[in-house]
């Protein structure tokens, strides 16, 4: 069956798209088929696997019924990996949806129909914690948290979990933690580490071992519209999160 | 008269906290009066410069008319810097106002009766373009755009442009553009001069040329609540915002 992994935080800037990006690649390499959705209306994932933007086939026209999912999937520049890219228009659905009794069960419905197609989804959401965010956490059997080392990111993690659990309550009780990554780890100030530190005495058995680094290399990837795969392969960054899948797939044959 | 400058910016994680918080310390410092406004949810810019989170007393309370603003005008560890905190409450303001015709003017309504107390009204918005982020560019003077030296923050700029054209077309029409601001400049990569080109070939006249470089000590500070003079006063960091008040006091007394 399908795993369905929504990748959300509110906080901006954590690496939430870098992981989308390079966890699905990761994923990919190791041959699972893999389907990533982009569902921000900024569109960094689709340009991050080198989609531009598009007017017509993206998840919000999927999402009101204007067009099929099939139509709106893409191949990528990585074989086994696919992409369904966004548009500005998403960001309508913040209010035209606000209404709706059904305003957080949109994308659980439309990706409905092509699940048993691949090994993974993975959803991108974008810095909120709106109607968008809420239907990636009512999609999903799991949420991965990326937490980026630094201070102002570790103040929003409570309301998020908080988020989580309301969520997994009244709406999607089969939603797991997948894990918290740690993102933008520097081993140049003791803040990462006191973050670690932090974060394995609160969460212990949820935190994944692996850690991603720092990397200049994977600031640069997206400019190319490449995974890191197809633009630095050997350095740390493409480690860590290849590093990152496999302890996802062993951590899901248990 | 006061001034009052919104920092904005829908890419998550590109500094708009970080130089709300030390731009309005570095004015202090030059003996202005400012007052910093956190209009995020999230709360960063609060922690930023000391003040825990509040219940009662935050900007929240002072849009819906619960509270006089200056119940809630909080000093903070620098002479002449004040703050009004927000909460999470804050974050209901989309949803509340979504069907008022005035949603958009809240904020500005809330800070005219202090306005004449300051010379610098700071405001930082959180990541979206949504209502909170339009009361910001409502009740500004001028807009002031952080952008990171990465290729992901690149990708939202003319968005952002878009709508500051329409909210001064329709809603704010002395609202300026103050200025597009680099911040994380890292040397070590190409990427960073790139996108410097890029931009000022783009907006000549409306580039800082300030430029604020990726510092350690920026991430460390506000892990003690301190702006970043009360932390590391000669480092880099500290340096950059202190030239930056400087050119935007000058840009100001034209
Ligand atoms: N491990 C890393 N090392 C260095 N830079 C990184 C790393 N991960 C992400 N970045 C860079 O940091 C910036 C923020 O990352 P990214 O855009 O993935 O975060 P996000 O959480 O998706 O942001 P948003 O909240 O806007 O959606 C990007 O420019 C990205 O290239
Ligand atoms: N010049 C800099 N050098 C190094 N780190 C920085 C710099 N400016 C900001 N940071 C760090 O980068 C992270 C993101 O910055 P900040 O939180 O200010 O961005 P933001 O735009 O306010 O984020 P959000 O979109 O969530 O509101 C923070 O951890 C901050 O400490
Ligand atoms: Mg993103
Ligand atoms: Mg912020």
């Amino acid at each position: 069956p399908t795993k369905v992994i929504c990748i959300a935080n509110q906080k901006g800037g954590v690496g939430k798209t870098t992981t989308a990006v390079n966890l699905s690649a990761a994923l990919a390499l190791k041959n699972k088929k893999v389907l990533l959705i982009d569902f921000d209306p900024q569109g960094n994932a689709s340009s991050g696997v080198g989609i531009d933007k598009v007017k017509e086939n993206s998840i919000y026209e999927v999402l009101i019924g204007k067009k099929d999912i099939n139509e709106c999937i893409r191949i990528t520049n990585l074989k086994n990996l696919s992409v369904i890219p966004s548009n500005e228009n998403l960001v309508g659905i913040e209010i035209e949806l606000v209404d709706d009794e059904n305003k957080y069960f949109y994308l659980k419905k439309a990706i409905k129909k092509i699940t048993n197609h691949y090994d993974y989804i993975v959803i991108d959401c974008g810095p909120s914690l709106g109607i968008l965010t809420l239907n990636g956490l009512c999609a999903g059997d799991s949420l991965l948290v990326p937490l980026q080392c630094e201070y102002y990111a570790l103040e929003g993690l409570s309301k998020l979990l908080k988020t989580y659990k309301l969520v997994k309550q009244y709406y999607n009780p089969k939603l797991d933690l997948e894990g918290i990554l740690l993102t933008m780890y520097d081993k140049r100030t003791k803040l990462s580490f006191l973050i670690y530190k932090e974060v394995r005495s609160i969460f212990p058995t949820k935190l994944f071992s692996t850690i991603i680094p720092r990397s200049i290399k994977l600031t640069e990837a997206p400019s190319f519209g490449k995974p890191i795969f197809l633009y630095d392969p050997k350095g740390k960054g493409a480690l860590a999160y290849l590093n990152l899948a496999k302890e996802l797939i062993r951590r899901n044959y248990k």
